[in-house]
C-alpha cells in the first residue's frame, strides 16, 4: 500500500485547499523554514487517528485549524492505494477523511461513508499503519533513537516480535 | 518466546550491520547484555566509525548517531515492515557525504517502500523520485511540484533550499 | 529594582528587534506579562515571519525558533557583553537563505567580537574572517587551517562540509 | 579580551598534540561527523573550569582522557590576548592550562604556576567569562532559546540585570 494523494484544508497553515500528490517511491519535500513542511506530516498522523494535540505540537486540539479560515473547520483527507490489498478491503483505494470542528468535536469518513476513530485505527492496523509507528520520525526526534538505555531498546524489540 | 526473540534479534542486527555499511564508512551491531538470558537485561548497539574505537550509540557524536539511528529503523523493517516511511530533516546532522550516502540510499529503498522525507539539502532532494515545494503565500501555505532544475536555480524564495 | 529591570528589559527589547530584522523578513518582540508589576509574571518573546501571525517562540516552526533564539541571545549582550562566542551547529535547522544570512551577521559581528562557530555549510563557513578545518587520521583528531578555495574543491575527506 | 591559542593534548578525540590558532573575529570550524569539532568545544569549557562531566558529554571525567595515549593524561591549554586589561592582572596575555590524570587528580596552571580552579574562576568572571555562559551553544541545545517558559525568560532577564 501506499499514499497516493492527500487534501489539506483549513489545517494548521493551510487555509484554502492544497492537495499534494504523492509518488510511489521517494518523496521529498522542501522549502523554506516556517513555509509548513512539518505540518504535511502533522495532517499525515491527524488524518491516521493521532489523538494528542501534543504530538502535534499544540496544546489542544481545536488550536489545529487554521486561524484564518472563514469556515472554522479542518479537514484532511488521505487516499491509500490498495495495491496488494494489505487493506482487507474490496476497494483498489481507500479514501479516510477527519474532519475537526471549533467546539472540538470531529467526524471520520471511510470511503465517503461516516466511520468511527476506532475502525479505522484497526483498519489500518492490518496494513501495519498507524498515526505512531516507528516509521515516523518527527523534526528533531531521530538522535533519540541513538540515546534510548540497552532495557529500552529490548522494550522495542520485544514489540516488534 | 525466547527462541523468537533470538531469531528476530539475529535478523535485526545483519540488517544493521548491512544497511550502516551503506550509510557510512565503519561498522554498527547489537549486542546482547545477557546472551543465555536475553530478557534479564538490555540490548547494546555500537558503531565503529573509520579508524575510531567502537563506541556506545549513545557516545557518538551528533552526526554519527543519525546515521546509526536510522541504520536501526531501517533494520527493524525487516522484522516489521511499514508501507511508508515520514522522516521530517533526519539529515540535519549530517555532514554533506553522509547526506548524500543516505539520499542514495533511499533512492534505492524507494523501490520498495513509499518514503516522504523532510529535507533543505539539494544534494539529497535530487535522489527523489518525486520532489513538492511548500511555500508561503499571504501567510498560507501552498504546494508546488518541482523538479531540480528549478530547485537550482533557486528561481525564487519558493525554491529556496539548502544549497 | 524594578526601573533596573525595565531600563534592561527595554534595551534587550530593542536589541532583539534590530537583529531579528537582519536575521529574518518579520518582526520579533518581547513582552511583560504584567507591565504594571514585571516579577509577578514572566516575558513573552513572539515573532512574526513574513506575512503569517505573531507567534509564541515556542509555537514557530525549527528553523524559525532557531533564528529567534540567536536574536535573543545577541540582544541579551546589550545588557551583558561576552568577550567571545561558541556555538556549535546553530544554522542546523535553518534554510539556505536564513543560514546565508546567519553567516553575513557573524561576519559583521565578528568585527567587535570574537566567535568561534562550528558549521557543516560552505555558504556560512565562507562568511568567517578565518577557518579551521577537523579532520580523523588513524583514529585521532588534527586541525588545518583552511581557505575557501580548498573547501570548495572538495579536495580530499577533510574538507569535506556541507555544499 | 579574546582567545588567541588552544592546545590539546590526550583529552577526547586529540591523542596528539594539537595546536589551534584563533582569530580576533569570526572563527569557523568545519569537518565530517566525529571528526572532533564538537571535542573543540568541550576543551575550552574544561580548560575554563568546567566540572560536570556530563556537560562534556561523559559519564565520568576520566573518559576525557584519549583512549589510545601511551600518557594517560589530559591536558588542555588556553591562551587569552588580554588588549583591555578585562582580566585584572599585568600581563598581556594570559595563559591557562588544566590538567587531568586517570586516578581523577587535577592541576591548574596560571602563566605557567600552579594555581586552583578557584582562582582561576574568579579572574575570568571579572572579564564575563565563565564555562556555562549564555554565550556557549552546544551541539542541540539553541531552540531551547525560544521553548523556554516565559516565567524562566524572566529570571533569565534577571539573571542579566
Ligand atoms: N492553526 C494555524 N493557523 C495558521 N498558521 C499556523 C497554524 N499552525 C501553525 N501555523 C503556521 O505554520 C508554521 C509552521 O509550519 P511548519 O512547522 O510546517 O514549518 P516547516 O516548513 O516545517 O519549517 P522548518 O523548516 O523551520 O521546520 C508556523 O510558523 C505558523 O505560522
Ligand atoms: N576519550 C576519547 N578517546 C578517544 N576518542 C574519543 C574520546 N572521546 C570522544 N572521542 C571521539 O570523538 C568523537 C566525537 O567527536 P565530536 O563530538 O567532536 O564530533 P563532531 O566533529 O562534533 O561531529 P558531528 O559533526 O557529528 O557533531 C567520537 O566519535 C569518538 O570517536
Ligand atoms: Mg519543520
Ligand atoms: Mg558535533
Amino acid at each position: 500500500v501506499y499514499i497516493s494523494k492527500l487534501e489539506i484544508r483549513g489545517f494548521k497553515s493551510f487555509e484554502k485547499n492544497v492537495t499534494i500528490e504523492l509518488a510511489r517511491g521517494f518523496n521529498a519535500v522542501s522549502g523554506q523554514n516556517g513555509s509548513g513542511k512539518s505540518n504535511i506530516i502533522d495532517a499525515i498522523r491527524f488524518v491516521l487517528g493521532e489523538n494528542s494535540p501534543k504530538s502535534l505540537r499544540e496544546s489542544k486540539m481545536s488550536s489545529l485549524i487554521n486561524e484564518k479560515a472563514k469556515i472554522k473547520q479542518g479537514r484532511v483527507s488521505i487516499q491509500i492505494v490498495n495495491d496488494n490489498h494489505a487493506l482487507p478491503v474490496q476497494e483498489e483505494t481507500v479514501n479516510i477523511t477527519r474532519e475537526l470542528f471549533e467546539d472540538g468535536s470531529q467526524k471520520y469518513f471511510l470511503n465517503g461513508k461516516r466511520s468511527t476513530r476506532n475502525a479505522i485505527i484497526d483498519l489500518l492496523l492490518s496494513a501495519r499503519i498507524s498515526f505512531d509507528g516507528i516509521n515516523i520520525v518527527p523534526q528533531g526526534a531521530l538522535n533519540r533513537i541513538a540515546e534510548t538505555t540497552p532495557a529500552e531498546r529490548r522494550a522495542i524489540l520485544e514489540d516488534i516480535v | 518466546k525466547r527462541e523468537v526473540f533470538i531469531k528476530a534479534f539475529e535478523k535485526i542486527d545483519r540488517e544493521l550491520r548491512s544497511v550502516f555499511r551503506e550509510l557510512a564508512d565503519g561498522e554498527a551491531w547489537l549486542e546482547l547484555e545477557y546472551p543465555d538470558n536475553p530478557f534479564s537485561g538490555g540490548v547494546f548497539m555500537l558503531g565503529k566509525f573509520g579508524d575510531k574505537m567502537p563506541r556506545e550509540s549513545a557516545s557518538l557524536s551528533g552526526g554519527e548517531k543519525a546515521v546509526i539511528s536510522v541504520a536501526f529503523l531501517m533494520a527493524l523493517q525487516s522484522a516489521y515492515t511499514s508501507p511508508f516511511y515520514l522522516f521530517d530533516e533526519i539529515d540535519a546532522n549530517m555532514d554533506a557525504e553522509k547526506a548524500e550516502r543516505l539520499g542514495e540510499f533511499l533512492n534505492k529503498w524507494g523501490e520498495a517502500s513509499q518514503i516522504i522525507l523532510i529535507s533543505l539539502r539539494d544534494t539529497v532532494l535530487s535522489k527523489a523520485h518525486n520532489i513538492i515545494g511548500v511555500y508561503e503565500k499571504e501567510g498560507s501555505s501552498y504546494i508546488a511540484r518541482l523538479n531540480m532544475e528549478r530547485i537550482v536555480d533557486g528561481g525564487g524564495k519558493r525554491q529556496s533550499s539548502q544549497n
